[in-house]
């Protein structure tokens, strides 16, 4: 079925989201599995881990706030050591 | 704050930086007043001090590049990254990239080149990302902080003298060195027939010498000359200078390197400098000069470049009408390219590789043909 509108942003959110992860918090995302999904253990502490560095409310959820900050311009050092 | 993993920090004070590629956003004197306000931020709340090299392997090389350019971490266009840097250490640690595909920026109309450049000096120094907010070292670009006047955080001051401790005692103590540099193996040897100069200057009734990053410091009442460090003096000058002069009249000894001038007095670089020597009048096609001498009777500054002369009246702060003027026309038997020049007894000493030219400003003649180094008592 084609993606709703709802899950189709859901989906681009995840993208910036393991984009974001992948490039700043060293998130190896988990290619074994076959369904993203956002509430898979490792992506959560990923969040949490972000979210306390930024200064934001550790939800260890894809809140609006978070996704923000995702969005905003930054260095290009990692925050977690390569 | 936050340090990275190990550590790192660089052992000695004096950095030197080198800006390798620049960004077509702004004019080149644009980016490299940005660059300078940023190492200045640092400096100020460290013993740490910058110079800047214009070719040859620096501590920090900057450039402004796009996509992948050749570390393993390529920019992505527009927005996200901004910018990064290396941790302190040899060859690429130190470096700063800056992503092209930004539109860099003065004001926070685009991207602000010193806010970035700022932050990406703290990593070049051993700053890891910061957790608040409020500190230059948070890793999220915050185009609405305050510029003028910026300060850094308590977070990025903790951080950054975590690492090299507050900047060296008040300026009032001056940096008198205990004793002259032994010279070492690789130092220019006063007694070297060959020895040429870089630049040559009185200063309050003493001879300064330089060459390289040293200088010999001569009096009239001692035969034999200090060995010093130009940085033990001036932790801010460049090496490899290319022209000195005193001015007699404000205490104050211009020293010439590049397309830049310092102003010292006594220890103390003046606030305000480096400024481009273009400030003095010269043609844009100056690029550097080659020796300067202030005739202190007169009150007129001759600058040397290549085969030619500009002559500076320093009453009016401004160099003289019909100038350019050949060397050979006016200094006859001077052989161009001078390396460096200064006045005593009357009369003005030329240097030129090895051999060193008395010259009779009144008689308009050569009187002595001498070695470079006759005067530090071989």
């Amino acid at each position: 079925y084609p993606l709703s509108g709802a899950a189709k942003e859901e989906d681009s959110n995840m993208d910036l989201a393991q984009q974001y992860l992948g490039k700043y918090y060293n998130l190896k995302t988990d290619t074994k599995q076959f369904v993203r999904r956002k509430d898979s253990n490792l992506i959560v502490k990923n969040i949490q881990g972000m979210q306390k560095l930024l200064g934001l409310e550790v939800t260890g959820k894809l809140d609006s706030d978070t996704l923000e900050v995702m969005r905003q311009p930054r260095c290009g050092v990692p925050d977690v050591g390569h | 704050f936050n340090t990275f993993p190990g550590m790192p920090k660089w052992r000695k004070t004096h950095l030197t930086y080198r800006i390798m590629k620049y960004t077509t956003d702004l004019p080149r004197n644009a980016v490299d007043s940005a660059i300078e306000k940023a190492l200045k931020v640092w400096e100020e709340v460290t013993p740490l001090t910058f110079s800047r090299l214009y070719e040859g392997e620096a501590d920090i090389l900057i450039s402004f590049v796009v996509k992948e350019h050749g570390d393993f971490y390529s920019f992505d266009g527009p927005g996200y990254s901004l910018a990064h840097a290396y941790p302190p250490g040899p060859g690429f640690y130190g470096d700063i990239h800056f992503d092209d595909d930004e539109n860099w920026t003065e004001d926070t109309s685009g991207t602000n080149l010193f806010l970035v450049a700022a932050h990406e000096l703290g990593h070049s120094l051993g700053l890891f990302h910061s957790a608040n907010p409020e500190a230059l070292m948070h890793p999220v670009y915050n185009s609405f902080t305050d510029l003028r006047p910026f300060r850094l955080s308590q977070d990025d001051v903790n951080g950054i003298q975590s690492l090299y401790g507050p900047p060296r005692a008040s300026p009032e103590e001056p940096l008198v060195p205990t004793k002259s540099v032994p010279s070492a193996p690789g130092t220019p040897a006063k007694c070297d027939t060959a020895l040429s100069f870089d630049a040559i200057s009185t200063l309050r009734g003493e001879y300064l010498f330089f060459k390289d990053g040293y200088f010999w410091r001569k009096s009239n009442w001692n035969l034999e000359p200090e060995f010093h460090l130009i940085s033990t003096f001036w932790p801010s000058l460049p090496s490899y200078l290319d022209a000195a002069y005193e001015d007699n009249s404000r205490d104050i000894v211009f020293v010439f390197k590049g397309n830049e001038l310092w102003a010292i007095r006594g220890n103390e670089v003046q606030a305000g400098y480096p400024r481009g020597i273009h400030t003095l009048g010269f043609p844009p096609a100056v690029k550097k000069i080659d020796a300067a001498v202030s005739d202190k009777e007169k009150k007129k500054t001759y600058f040397f470049v290549e085969q030619k002369y500009w002559r500076f009246d320093e009453n009016s702060r401004s160099m003289e009408q019909g100038f350019p003027r050949l060397i050979a026309d006016d200094f006859p038997g001077v052989k161009p390219k001078v390396d460096a020049v200064f006045q005593a007894f009357g009369f003005f000493y030329f240097f030129s590789g090895s051999s060193q030219f008395e010259f009779d400003p009144n008689a308009k003649m050569v009187t002595r043909i001498l070695k470079s180094n006759s005067w530090l008592h071989c």
